[in-house]
Protein backbone atom coordinates (compact mmCIF):
# COMPACT_ATOMS: atom_id res chain seq x y z
CA UNK A 1 0.00 0.00 0.00
CA UNK A 2 1.36 3.48 -0.56
CA UNK A 3 -0.69 5.27 1.43
CA UNK A 4 -2.42 4.42 4.78
CA UNK A 5 -6.09 4.91 3.19
CA UNK A 6 -5.48 1.97 0.32
CA UNK A 7 -3.97 -0.01 3.22
CA UNK A 8 -5.71 -2.98 4.16
CA UNK A 9 -7.03 -3.21 7.50
CA UNK A 10 -8.47 -6.20 6.98
CA UNK A 11 -6.22 -8.73 6.62
CA UNK A 12 -3.05 -10.29 8.62
CA UNK A 13 0.32 -8.80 7.22
CA UNK A 14 4.03 -9.18 7.83
CA UNK A 15 6.20 -7.52 9.89
CA UNK A 16 8.09 -5.74 6.87
CA UNK A 17 4.23 -4.89 5.76
CA UNK A 18 3.44 -3.38 9.22
CA UNK A 19 7.11 -1.67 9.54
CA UNK A 20 6.29 -0.02 5.77
CA UNK A 21 3.05 1.12 7.22
CA UNK A 22 4.24 2.78 10.03
CA UNK A 23 7.11 4.94 8.30
CA UNK A 24 3.83 5.79 5.70
CA UNK A 25 1.57 6.90 8.54
CA UNK A 26 4.54 8.99 10.01
CA UNK A 27 5.41 10.70 6.50
CA UNK A 28 1.30 11.56 6.17
CA UNK A 29 1.40 13.12 9.61
CA UNK A 30 4.61 14.11 10.73
CA UNK A 31 3.03 16.85 12.87
CA UNK A 32 1.44 13.85 15.09
CA UNK A 33 3.43 10.81 14.50
CA UNK A 34 7.06 9.63 15.13
CA UNK A 35 8.44 6.68 14.99
CA UNK A 36 10.96 5.83 17.74
CA UNK A 37 13.26 2.76 17.79
CA UNK A 38 13.33 1.82 21.59
CA UNK A 39 15.78 -0.92 20.82
CA UNK A 40 16.74 -4.14 18.84
CA UNK A 41 15.57 -7.33 18.94
CA UNK A 42 17.64 -10.41 20.00
CA UNK A 43 17.82 -11.75 16.17
CA UNK A 44 18.59 -7.95 15.62
CA UNK A 45 15.56 -6.36 14.09
CA UNK A 46 14.30 -2.95 15.41
CA UNK A 47 12.01 -2.82 18.17
CA UNK A 48 9.93 0.60 17.00
CA UNK A 49 7.16 2.51 18.67
CA UNK A 50 4.49 5.23 17.46
CA UNK A 51 4.55 8.41 19.17
CA UNK A 52 1.28 10.73 18.87
CA UNK A 53 1.79 14.14 20.51
CA UNK A 54 0.28 17.87 19.82
CA UNK A 55 3.49 18.66 21.40
CA UNK A 56 4.82 19.80 24.68
CA UNK A 57 7.37 18.41 26.44
CA UNK A 58 7.52 15.01 28.13
CA UNK A 59 3.92 14.74 28.76
CA UNK A 60 1.88 12.76 31.01
CA UNK A 61 1.63 9.28 28.55
CA UNK A 62 -0.32 6.40 27.68
CA UNK A 63 1.39 3.15 26.23
CA UNK A 64 -0.21 0.72 24.30
CA UNK A 65 1.41 -2.97 23.39
CA UNK A 66 0.09 -5.67 20.88
CA UNK A 67 2.15 -8.58 19.96
CA UNK A 68 4.14 -9.37 22.60
CA UNK A 69 2.44 -13.22 22.18
CA UNK A 70 3.46 -13.73 18.70
CA UNK A 71 0.84 -15.95 17.51
CA UNK A 72 -2.33 -13.88 18.83
CA UNK A 73 -2.42 -11.90 15.59
CA UNK A 74 -5.41 -10.01 15.92
CA UNK A 75 -3.46 -8.30 18.61
CA UNK A 76 -0.62 -6.72 15.96
CA UNK A 77 -3.76 -6.24 13.31
CA UNK A 78 -5.26 -4.10 16.15
CA UNK A 79 -2.65 -2.17 16.57
CA UNK A 80 -2.09 -1.55 13.20
CA UNK A 81 -5.87 -0.20 13.10
CA UNK A 82 -5.15 1.99 16.22
CA UNK A 83 -2.51 3.99 14.90
CA UNK A 84 -4.61 4.50 11.57
CA UNK A 85 -7.82 5.52 13.98
CA UNK A 86 -5.70 8.52 16.14
CA UNK A 87 -4.69 10.02 12.96
CA UNK A 88 -8.13 9.85 11.50
CA UNK A 89 -9.63 11.13 15.13
CA UNK A 90 -7.38 14.00 16.13
CA UNK A 91 -9.13 16.95 15.40
CA UNK A 92 -12.72 15.27 14.46
CA UNK A 93 -13.88 13.15 17.92
CA UNK A 94 -13.73 15.89 20.32
CA UNK A 95 -13.35 13.39 23.32
CA UNK A 96 -10.26 12.02 21.90
CA UNK A 97 -8.63 15.40 20.17
CA UNK A 98 -8.84 16.59 24.17
CA UNK A 99 -6.88 13.11 24.76
CA UNK A 100 -4.33 13.72 22.57
CA UNK A 101 -4.30 17.81 23.23
CA UNK A 102 -3.25 16.63 26.32
CA UNK A 103 -1.89 13.14 26.46
CA UNK A 104 1.27 11.26 24.31
CA UNK A 105 0.06 7.94 23.33
CA UNK A 106 2.80 5.30 22.78
CA UNK A 107 1.99 2.54 20.63
CA UNK A 108 4.32 -0.43 20.07
CA UNK A 109 2.76 -2.79 17.80
CA UNK A 110 5.26 -5.51 17.12
CA UNK A 111 6.37 -6.11 20.74
CA UNK A 112 8.18 -9.73 19.75
CA UNK A 113 9.22 -8.76 16.43
CA UNK A 114 11.53 -12.22 16.36
CA UNK A 115 8.61 -14.58 17.39
CA UNK A 116 6.73 -12.12 14.78
CA UNK A 117 8.42 -13.16 12.03
CA UNK A 118 9.01 -17.06 12.76
CA UNK A 119 5.02 -16.99 13.07
CA UNK A 120 5.43 -15.95 9.35
CA UNK A 121 8.24 -18.20 8.28
CA UNK A 122 8.07 -21.22 10.42
CA UNK A 123 6.03 -21.91 13.16
CA UNK A 124 1.93 -20.04 12.94
CA UNK A 125 2.01 -20.90 16.79
CA UNK A 126 5.12 -19.70 18.03
CA UNK A 127 4.55 -17.59 21.44
CA UNK A 128 7.65 -16.40 22.61
CA UNK A 129 10.67 -14.65 22.14
CA UNK A 130 13.31 -16.67 19.91
CA UNK A 131 16.07 -16.12 22.13
CA UNK A 132 18.85 -19.40 22.86
CA UNK A 133 19.24 -20.64 26.48
CA UNK A 134 22.39 -22.17 27.10
CA UNK A 135 22.52 -25.77 28.09
CA UNK A 136 18.62 -26.43 26.68
CA UNK A 137 17.87 -27.07 22.89
CA UNK A 138 14.30 -25.07 23.33
CA UNK A 139 14.36 -21.58 22.08
CA UNK A 140 12.55 -18.90 23.62
CA UNK A 141 11.30 -16.96 26.41
CA UNK A 142 7.73 -15.89 27.58
CA UNK A 143 8.02 -11.98 27.36
CA UNK A 144 4.82 -12.05 29.49
CA UNK A 145 6.58 -13.57 32.46
CA UNK A 146 9.95 -12.25 32.02
CA UNK A 147 9.26 -8.96 34.38
CA UNK A 148 10.83 -8.10 37.31
CA UNK A 149 7.36 -9.04 39.51
CA UNK A 150 7.07 -11.80 41.41
CA UNK A 151 9.89 -13.50 38.90
CA UNK A 152 10.39 -17.01 38.75
CA UNK A 153 7.25 -17.50 41.17
CA UNK A 154 4.09 -19.72 40.60
CA UNK A 155 2.49 -19.33 37.73
CA UNK A 156 5.67 -19.63 35.23
CA UNK A 157 7.81 -22.19 34.29
CA UNK A 158 11.67 -22.69 35.23
CA UNK A 159 11.79 -25.48 31.74
CA UNK A 160 13.63 -23.81 28.49
CA UNK A 161 10.59 -26.14 26.88
CA UNK A 162 8.01 -24.77 28.31
CA UNK A 163 5.52 -22.45 26.54
CA UNK A 164 5.23 -19.83 30.11
CA UNK A 165 9.29 -20.64 30.26
CA UNK A 166 10.41 -17.27 32.95
CA UNK A 167 14.13 -16.88 31.61
CA UNK A 168 17.09 -16.93 33.31
CA UNK A 169 16.75 -13.55 35.05
CA UNK A 170 14.24 -10.91 35.35
CA UNK A 171 14.77 -8.27 32.10
CA UNK A 172 16.74 -11.01 29.85
CA UNK A 173 14.76 -10.75 26.79
CA UNK A 174 15.80 -7.45 25.35
CA UNK A 175 12.20 -6.92 24.36
CA UNK A 176 10.72 -6.73 27.64
CA UNK A 177 14.20 -4.90 29.19
CA UNK A 178 13.36 -2.19 25.56
CA UNK A 179 10.28 -1.69 27.03
CA UNK A 180 11.56 -1.29 30.57
CA UNK A 181 14.43 1.10 30.12
CA UNK A 182 12.06 3.03 28.39
CA UNK A 183 9.67 3.24 30.87
CA UNK A 184 11.93 4.44 33.10
CA UNK A 185 13.71 6.92 31.39
CA UNK A 186 10.27 8.63 30.04
CA UNK A 187 9.10 8.60 34.01
CA UNK A 188 5.61 9.87 32.98
CA UNK A 189 3.72 7.39 31.75
CA UNK A 190 0.17 7.40 33.61
CA UNK A 191 -1.85 4.35 32.02
CA UNK A 192 0.16 1.21 30.63
CA UNK A 193 -2.15 -0.90 28.56
CA UNK A 194 -0.64 -4.49 27.08
CA UNK A 195 -2.46 -6.46 24.62
CA UNK A 196 -3.04 -10.05 24.37
CA UNK A 197 -5.93 -12.51 22.77
CA UNK A 198 -7.62 -14.38 23.66
CA UNK A 199 -10.00 -15.24 26.30
CA UNK A 200 -12.76 -11.85 26.17
CA UNK A 201 -11.00 -10.14 29.34
CA UNK A 202 -10.17 -6.78 30.91
CA UNK A 203 -7.41 -7.45 33.63
CA UNK A 204 -5.66 -5.69 36.44
CA UNK A 205 -2.48 -5.89 38.60
CA UNK A 206 -1.86 -8.78 40.30
CA UNK A 207 -1.26 -11.85 38.48
CA UNK A 208 2.17 -12.74 40.85
CA UNK A 209 0.30 -13.00 44.34
CA UNK A 210 -3.64 -12.30 45.60
CA UNK A 211 -3.03 -9.23 47.50
CA UNK A 212 -5.70 -6.68 45.88
CA UNK A 213 -3.59 -3.08 44.69
CA UNK A 214 -4.36 -0.42 46.36
CA UNK A 215 -6.44 0.70 43.53
CA UNK A 216 -8.75 -2.35 43.51
CA UNK A 217 -11.85 -0.51 43.59
CA UNK A 218 -10.58 2.66 41.23
CA UNK A 219 -9.05 -0.08 38.63
CA UNK A 220 -12.54 -2.31 38.64
CA UNK A 221 -14.59 0.77 37.87
CA UNK A 222 -12.62 1.77 35.18
CA UNK A 223 -12.40 -1.43 33.84
CA UNK A 224 -16.58 -2.08 34.36
CA UNK A 225 -16.98 1.01 32.00
CA UNK A 226 -14.40 -0.04 29.58
CA UNK A 227 -16.17 -3.64 29.27
CA UNK A 228 -19.34 -1.95 28.95
CA UNK A 229 -18.26 0.69 26.42
CA UNK A 230 -16.65 -2.72 24.34
CA UNK A 231 -19.36 -4.81 24.76
CA UNK A 232 -21.66 -1.82 23.46
CA UNK A 233 -20.96 -2.06 19.90
CA UNK A 234 -21.23 -5.84 18.87
CA UNK A 235 -22.04 -7.40 21.91
CA UNK A 236 -18.59 -9.42 22.82
CA UNK A 237 -19.17 -10.16 26.60
CA UNK A 238 -16.27 -9.76 28.60
CA UNK A 239 -15.08 -10.49 32.16
CA UNK A 240 -12.79 -8.17 34.21
CA UNK A 241 -10.87 -8.02 37.45
CA UNK A 242 -7.57 -8.78 38.70
CA UNK A 243 -5.58 -11.53 36.64
CA UNK A 244 -5.28 -14.09 40.02
CA UNK A 245 -8.81 -13.88 40.42
CA UNK A 246 -10.23 -13.86 37.26
CA UNK A 247 -7.94 -16.59 35.42
CA UNK A 248 -5.02 -17.96 37.36
CA UNK A 249 -1.46 -17.01 39.29
CA UNK A 250 0.99 -16.11 36.64
CA UNK A 251 4.54 -14.13 38.27
CA UNK A 252 6.65 -12.04 36.09
CA UNK A 253 4.04 -10.10 33.64
CA UNK A 254 3.91 -6.80 32.10
CA UNK A 255 1.10 -4.96 34.09
CA UNK A 256 2.41 -6.09 37.63
CA UNK A 257 5.65 -5.02 37.31
CA UNK A 258 4.06 -1.04 35.74
CA UNK A 259 1.59 -0.56 38.34
CA UNK A 260 4.52 -1.39 41.04
CA UNK A 261 6.51 1.51 38.63
CA UNK A 262 3.68 3.66 40.08
CA UNK A 263 1.79 3.70 36.47
CA UNK A 264 -1.78 3.51 38.68
CA UNK A 265 -4.03 2.42 35.00
CA UNK A 266 -2.25 -0.78 34.26
CA UNK A 267 -4.18 -3.39 32.35
CA UNK A 268 -4.29 -5.88 30.41
CA UNK A 269 -6.71 -6.82 27.57
CA UNK A 270 -7.33 -10.68 26.16
CA UNK A 271 -9.40 -9.90 22.82
CA UNK A 272 -11.93 -12.21 21.14
CA UNK A 273 -12.80 -15.77 21.42
CA UNK A 274 -15.53 -16.83 19.23
CA UNK A 275 -15.50 -20.03 20.44
CA UNK A 276 -14.24 -21.77 17.18
CA UNK A 277 -10.73 -20.59 16.24
CA UNK A 278 -8.88 -19.66 19.33
CA UNK A 279 -5.63 -17.98 17.93
CA UNK A 280 -6.76 -18.57 14.07
CA UNK A 281 -9.60 -15.59 14.56
CA UNK A 282 -10.62 -15.23 10.65
CA UNK A 283 -8.92 -11.77 8.97
CA UNK A 284 -12.67 -11.05 8.36
CA UNK A 285 -12.83 -10.24 12.20
CA UNK A 286 -9.73 -7.89 12.61
CA UNK A 287 -11.83 -4.61 12.08
CA UNK A 288 -15.01 -5.48 14.70
CA UNK A 289 -11.94 -6.89 16.93
CA UNK A 290 -10.15 -3.03 16.93
CA UNK A 291 -13.28 -1.29 16.85
CA UNK A 292 -14.73 -2.37 20.08
CA UNK A 293 -11.65 -2.88 21.64
CA UNK A 294 -11.28 0.81 20.92
CA UNK A 295 -14.22 1.90 22.53
CA UNK A 296 -12.49 0.11 26.12
CA UNK A 297 -9.63 1.95 24.90
CA UNK A 298 -11.01 5.46 24.77
CA UNK A 299 -12.58 5.10 28.36
CA UNK A 300 -9.17 4.36 30.16
CA UNK A 301 -7.58 7.74 28.18
CA UNK A 302 -10.72 9.64 29.26
CA UNK A 303 -10.70 8.14 32.84
CA UNK A 304 -6.23 8.99 32.92
CA UNK A 305 -6.99 12.15 31.34
CA UNK A 306 -9.48 13.38 34.21
CA UNK A 307 -7.88 11.98 36.79
CA UNK A 308 -4.00 13.11 36.82
CA UNK A 309 -1.80 11.87 39.63
CA UNK B 1 3.45 -25.81 7.95
CA UNK B 2 2.87 -29.32 7.85
CA UNK B 3 3.61 -30.52 10.92
CA UNK B 4 0.28 -28.98 11.90
CA UNK B 5 -1.35 -31.59 9.66
CA UNK B 6 -4.19 -33.31 11.75
CA UNK B 7 -4.13 -31.13 14.68
CA UNK B 8 -6.80 -30.90 17.10
CA UNK B 9 -7.67 -28.14 19.10
CA UNK B 10 -10.11 -28.94 22.03
CA UNK B 11 -12.15 -26.95 24.17
CA UNK B 12 -12.44 -28.85 27.73
CA UNK B 13 -15.27 -27.80 30.02
CA UNK B 14 -14.08 -28.32 33.88
CA UNK B 15 -16.97 -28.30 36.04
CA UNK B 16 -14.82 -28.71 39.30
CA UNK B 17 -11.70 -27.54 40.79
CA UNK B 18 -10.75 -31.51 40.48
CA UNK B 19 -11.45 -31.57 36.96
CA UNK B 20 -9.04 -28.42 36.70
CA UNK B 21 -6.29 -30.15 38.28
CA UNK B 22 -6.77 -33.18 36.35
CA UNK B 23 -6.50 -31.14 33.13
CA UNK B 24 -3.41 -29.54 34.77
CA UNK B 25 -1.86 -33.32 34.92
CA UNK B 26 -2.19 -33.66 30.97
CA UNK B 27 -0.07 -30.15 31.30
CA UNK B 28 2.82 -31.65 32.42
CA UNK B 29 2.78 -35.21 30.38
CA UNK B 30 5.41 -33.33 27.83
CA UNK B 31 5.56 -36.84 25.53
CA UNK B 32 2.32 -35.78 24.34
CA UNK B 33 3.60 -32.61 23.22
CA UNK B 34 -0.05 -30.21 24.24
CA UNK B 35 -0.02 -27.01 23.16
CA UNK B 36 -2.76 -24.94 25.62
CA UNK B 37 -4.17 -22.30 24.18
CA UNK B 38 -6.14 -21.10 26.88
CA UNK B 39 -4.46 -22.28 29.72
CA UNK B 40 -6.43 -24.42 33.18
CA UNK B 41 -7.64 -21.88 34.87
CA UNK B 42 -10.70 -22.07 37.39
CA UNK B 43 -13.82 -24.00 37.23
CA UNK B 44 -16.24 -22.66 34.22
CA UNK B 45 -13.45 -21.12 31.93
CA UNK B 46 -12.97 -23.05 28.41
CA UNK B 47 -9.61 -24.94 28.63
CA UNK B 48 -8.29 -25.19 24.99
CA UNK B 49 -5.48 -27.25 23.76
CA UNK B 50 -3.91 -27.81 20.20
CA UNK B 51 -3.44 -31.65 20.40
CA UNK B 52 -1.20 -33.04 17.70
CA UNK B 53 -2.39 -36.33 15.91
CA UNK B 54 -0.62 -38.88 17.60
CA UNK B 55 -1.62 -37.61 20.78
CA UNK B 56 -5.77 -37.30 20.30
CA UNK B 57 -6.74 -40.73 20.95
CA UNK B 58 -4.97 -40.54 24.66
CA UNK B 59 -5.93 -37.37 25.18
CA UNK B 60 -9.41 -38.21 24.50
CA UNK B 61 -9.55 -41.66 26.66
CA UNK B 62 -8.22 -39.43 29.18
CA UNK B 63 -10.61 -36.76 29.48
CA UNK B 64 -13.53 -39.13 29.03
CA UNK B 65 -11.97 -41.53 31.75
CA UNK B 66 -12.21 -38.65 34.06
CA UNK B 67 -16.11 -38.03 32.76
CA UNK B 68 -14.21 -34.34 31.76
CA UNK B 69 -16.63 -32.70 28.93
CA UNK B 70 -14.84 -31.75 25.50
CA UNK B 71 -15.80 -30.79 22.61
CA UNK B 72 -13.45 -30.51 18.97
CA UNK B 73 -13.32 -26.51 18.44
CA UNK B 74 -10.64 -27.20 15.23
CA UNK B 75 -10.82 -30.23 13.58
CA UNK B 76 -7.27 -29.37 11.59
CA UNK B 77 -5.36 -27.02 12.25
CA UNK B 78 -3.56 -27.36 9.39
CA UNK B 79 -7.18 -26.86 7.26
CA UNK B 80 -7.16 -23.52 8.80
CA UNK B 81 -3.55 -22.43 8.69
CA UNK B 82 -4.01 -22.80 4.80
CA UNK B 83 -6.99 -20.61 4.68
CA UNK B 84 -5.17 -17.95 6.54
CA UNK B 85 -2.37 -18.17 3.93
CA UNK B 86 -4.68 -18.34 0.83
CA UNK B 87 -6.66 -15.25 2.49
CA UNK B 88 -3.28 -13.73 2.98
CA UNK B 89 -1.96 -13.77 -0.39
CA UNK B 90 -5.10 -13.10 -1.62
CA UNK B 91 -5.57 -10.00 -0.04
CA UNK B 92 -1.27 -9.21 -1.03
CA UNK B 93 -2.85 -10.11 -4.66
CA UNK B 94 -5.67 -7.25 -4.66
Amino acid sequence: ARTTSTFNYATYHTLEEIYDFMDILVAEHPQLVSKLQIGSSYEGRPIYVLKFSTGGNNRPAIWIDTGIHSREWVTQASGVWFAKKITEDYGQDPAFTAILDNLDIFLEIVTNPDGFAFTHSENRMWRKTRSRTSGSFCVGVDPNRNWDAGFGGAGASSNPCSETYHGKFPNSEVEVKSIVDFVNDHGNIKAFISIHSYSQLLLYPYGYKTEAPADKDELDQISKSAVAALTSLYGTKFQYGSIITTIYQASGGTIDWTYNQGIKYSFSFELRDTGRYGFLLPASQIIPTAQETWLALLTIMEHTLNHPY
Amino acid sequence: SCSSMRHQVLRISVDDEAQVQKVKELEDLEHLQLDFWRGPARPGFPIDVRVPFPSIQAVKVFLEAHGIRYTIMIEDVQLLLDEEQEQMFASQGR
